[in-house]
């Protein structure tokens, strides 16, 4: 703890981790890690005033509302919480978002895809998973399909998926598949990431005052 | 033809996977 930026930081940040140390692990550089606390001070102290980031201040961030219930939101939440606490703390936040770096790696973006939407953790994705996807994306949107296109669209995206046939997809399979079709993991990189700097400017200001 | 659609691709656009709205002030 003995630099400027520690101090600045460290003890006020919940799961506190040096920005230097994160930015090593991540795609992120020690800047862009500073410019986010000042994202997940703004998400963290928006409801429950604790430095920690509850569901609903996710919610709250991403749909204006924070009591909107939603499959893909959970979804990430679940992911984002690293250590299982029920809250994301700093770190989390910042080893979860750097998935979605537009320079970090494809394999990390396909496998955290995977994961998503692995709804039950089995290692696979099964049908009725993606059912379950695509009847939630219905909901939240103003698209009215058929059952028998809903049933169409998940049969046919399935099979080219399930390559080997065995009725279910497996991580090999979905790396194909996304190889195959890459507009599948498009909201899987973030430009803002990369403008972070841009978007929270008053960190940046004092990082170089400090240098 | 709506069976050609891609499931993915479509729940790619769900607004809960789309972190940019966390960005946005």
């Amino acid at each position: 703890m003995g630099c400027a930026s520690s101090r600045q930081f460290g003890a006020r940040a919940a799961g506190h981790v040096e920005p230097e140390v994160l930015a090593s692990d991540t795609s992120f550089t020690v800047n862009e890690v500073e410019a986010l606390y000042e994202l997940y001070k703004r998400m963290s102290f928006s409801i429950i005033k604790d430095g920690l980031i509850h569901k609903e201040e996710f919610q709250l961030a991403l749909f204006r509302n924070s009591k909107k219930a939603n499959l893909f939101a959970d979804r990430v939440f679940d992911l984002f919480d690293l250590k299982r606490t029920g809250v994301i703390d700093f770190e989390e936040f910042v080893r979860s978002l750097s998935v979605f770096h537009p320079k970090a790696p494809t394999s990390e973006k396909t496998a955290f895809a995977f994961k998503l939407y692995d709804l039950r953790g089995t290692g696979y994705i099964e049908k009725e998973e993606l059912r379950e996807l695509v009847l939630a994306l219905l909901d939240e949107s103003d698209l009215r399909l058929s059952d028998s296109t809903v049933e169409a669209i998940v049969d046919n995206t399935f099979s080219q998926a399930d390559s080997n046939g065995d009725g279910k997809i497996d991580p090999e399979e979905w790396e194909e598949f996304v190889k195959k079709n890459p507009a599948a993991l498009r909201n899987m990189s973030l430009p803002y990431l990369q403008d972070i700097t841009m978007a929270f400017p008053s960190f940046i200001t004092r990082s170089e005052a400090k240098d | 033809r709506p069976s050609v659609m891609n499931a993915f691709e479509l729940i790619s656009t769900s607004q809960g996977l789309n972190l940019g709205t966390l960005f946005e002030k």
